[in-house]
């Protein structure tokens, strides 16, 4: 008798995926292979940056829209009895240290987006006393170095501009909202109108935090924020293996970007979102909502921290009762938000 | 997500990782 309908199709697809698979399995082995004889010659190998195309085609899936609904399932209140078992797969996936958190009981997270915040115990994260910078969470360095005629490095070789990461230097002026800046200026100079003090140099550092680690983070310095800006925009993934073939990843991103000084001049930290960690808090910013649909990509939205109503106690700037800035926040009317060293700062959320 | 750090330093400043390298909440990135 013949085969059901199905079977046939099943045995027909089959070869075809076992041939375009090893196909592929070859293609990609003979790069590795191409690029172990290159590092072997002493040449190193450029990134395998994406085509325009591919890029264009990867920025029309909906990712924010895949990003919100990512978030609304994540807020969905787990039964009881699924909570363990949830949380277990996700601490096998991803690796989680869960003696570390300051909460180790999995029933009292109540979904997986509490979960993904979860704090630490006091005292896990020494704060380097001597250093005057730190690193503001857990993560892997995907780069750091100098920034070099106005451009940084995502990674090694994949370059991004420091004015379309930033934007205009509008702080100190009139904040702006919504702004679209028509003029791009040289890059070399836009990165000297940043420092304060001639001779200096910008310097920056990425990390990237994998879906296990810690999600909160702290202030990297002793230093007075006196700007946020907020960049509404697609939510691709920040994986290193992403941002090694997407240039200006993190000029297309949703991002906050703090900006302020210290006392070497200018600093400035910039939380960049991703598809499945889209939406960004700082504790001591209530006004600020990332990952809404109200905002237009390609736009971005400001608030000067160092307006008296910022500074006010009424002020939805004021750090929230439930924030863990409340205590330790040192508002200074007119200057904007001192914050020192390891003081915690913000964290990321499930979509 | 990714978190990215911008500053000024003086020409001494020199930081004491490598990319690629696991780093936690308040290990020094360098030092001057």
């Amino acid at each position: 008798a013949p085969a059901p309908h199905f079977l046939q199709a099943r045995s027909r697809l089959l070869p075809l995926l076992v041939f375009s698979g090893t196909g592929y399995l070859g293609y990609d082995q003979y790069g590795r292979y191409q690029d172990r004889r290159l590092a072997e010659l002493g040449i190193e190998a450029p990134p395998p940056l994406a085509s325009d195309n591919q890029v264009a085609l990867y920025r029309s899936i909906p990712t924010r829209l895949v990003s919100r609904a990512w978030g609304r399932l994540n807020r969905v209140e787990l039964p009881a009895w699924l909570r363990k078992p949830v949380y277990r797969l996700y601490i096998w996936t991803f690796g989680v240290n869960m003696k570390e958190a300051e909460v180790e009981d999995l029933a009292s997270y109540r979904n997986l987006g509490e979960f993904f915040r979860r704090p630490l115990k006091p005292h896990t994260r020494p704060v380097c006393p001597s250093s005057c910078v730190i690193s503001p969470a857990d993560g892997r360095v995907l780069h750091c170095g100098r920034v070099v005629n106005g451009e940084l490095e995502q990674v090694k070789g994949v370059t991004y501009k420091l004015h379309d990461f930033l934007g205009p230097i509008t702080w100190g002026s009139t904040p702006n909202t919504g702004g679209h800046d028509p003029s791009l200026p040289d890059p070399a100079a836009f990165e000297e109108q940043l420092l304060c003090s001639p001779g200096n140099q910008l310097y920056h550092c990425v990390v990237y935090l994998a879906p296990g680690d810690y999600h909160r983070f702290h202030s990297p310095a002793d230093w007075t924020i006196e700007h946020r800006r907020h960049f509404p925009g697609p939510l691709l993934s920040v994986s290193p293996s992403v941002a090694r073939r997407v240039r200006s990843l993190f000029c297309v991103n949703e991002r906050v970007a703090l900006a302020g000084r210290w006392q070497h001049g200018f600093f400035s930290l910039v939380a960049v979102g991703a598809t499945n960690v889209g939406s960004i808090r700082i504790y001591c910013d209530q006004e600020l909502q990332t990952n809404a649909p109200r905002y237009t990509t390609g736009s971005y939205n400001d608030r000067s921290y160092t307006s008296p109503l910022a500074a006010s106690p009424s002020s939805p700037l004021a750090a929230s009762p439930s924030s863990p800035l409340a205590a330790s926040q040192e508002e200074l009317p007119g200057i904007g938000l001192a914050l020192r060293k390891g003081e915690p700062l913000g964290e990321f959320n499930l979509g | 997500s990714t978190v990215v750090l911008l500053f000024e330093a003086p020409p001494d400043f020199s930081f004491s990782l490598r990319p690629g390298q696991p780093i936690r909440f308040g290990q020094p990135l360098g030092s001057l």
